[in-house]
């Protein structure tokens, strides 16, 4: 199927099942072809998949196939992004970042996951603007939504009840919404916000589980702020 | 085509090995 037949089916009202084949078959296409495919799926093939995912997201008591159809097109924006062009025209969308944020939430777990890490990888981006600080006002745009202190998704995920995979993908979003902070006191008011919020009480918690995956996120944790801590 | 690929997983691979966050 070309990138066009694509965005017409996505167009075409598809829902449930036949949605979620359609975006699965989609993520394949994106992975495998080379990048004039995806230039070809290009902004209007993103506009239509941001657009699916804010109306799922908006949708009042969802079906579960719901947040299926959402953490697949998650997948698919995952592969949309994994070249430069890609990773522009997300950018360069009004609301793709904000949508990641919304979709990394606490209560579907799997989806939380691929989200958060997503987040994090467009944090570290090198650029002429300021990325990092993009997702942090898409952070605080999100919890003003939802009337929540902005960091209460991610330490929710952080929770004793959450899977580890969840705790790693969260701490590394933490790690990475902290770190590429240019100034030492930004950085320092970020890792105390955090801090405030429950993560002094959580870490000790995770210093337990001892995965080598979530100890290589604390101990990146540990040493930054040490490292500010002796600049201040 | 002169287009890098593989940069979010480039990305991924660091920030899960810790190698994202080392200082420059």
């Amino acid at each position: 199927r070309s990138a066009l037949i694509y965005i017409q089916e996505l167009k075409s009202g598809v829902r449930d099942t036949q949605l979620l084949n359609c975006l699965e078959s989609l993520r394949v296409s994106l992975n495998n072809n080379p990048v004039s495919w995806v230039q070809n799926f290009g902004t209007e093939g993103l506009a239509t998949l941001l657009n699916i995912l804010k109306g799922l997201q908006d949708e009042l008591d969802p079906p579960s196939v719901n947040y299926k159809i959402q953490h697949e097109i998650i997948r698919c924006l995952k592969a949309f992004m994994n070249n430069t062009y890609g990773i522009k025209m997300m950018l360069d969308s009004e609301d793709g970042i904000l949508l990641l944020v919304k979709a990394a939430d606490p209560s579907v777990p799997a989806m939380m996951i691929d989200a958060a890490k997503l987040l994090s990888a467009i944090c570290i981006l090198q650029g002429p603007e300021n990325i990092h600080e993009k997702v942090l006002e898409a952070v605080t745009e999100r919890a003003e939504q939802k009337d929540c202190e902005r960091f209460r998704p991610l330490l929710d995920g952080l929770k004793v009840e959450q899977s580890i995979p969840l705790k790693v993908a969260c701490m590394q979003f933490v790690n990475a919404l902290i770190i590429p902070a240019d100034e030492l006191d930004f950085r320092i008011h970020l890792r105390s916000e955090f801090m405030r919020l429950g993560l002094s009480r959580i870490l000790p918690e995770l210093r337990k589980i001892g995965t080598e995956e979530l100890n290589v996120q604390l101990s990146v944790f540990d040493e930054h702020a040490e490292e500010d801590s002796d600049d201040l | 085509e002169g287009e890098a690929t593989g940069v979010m997983d480039s990305l991924m691979e660091a920030l899960q090995s810790g190698a994202a966050f080392r200082r420059k």
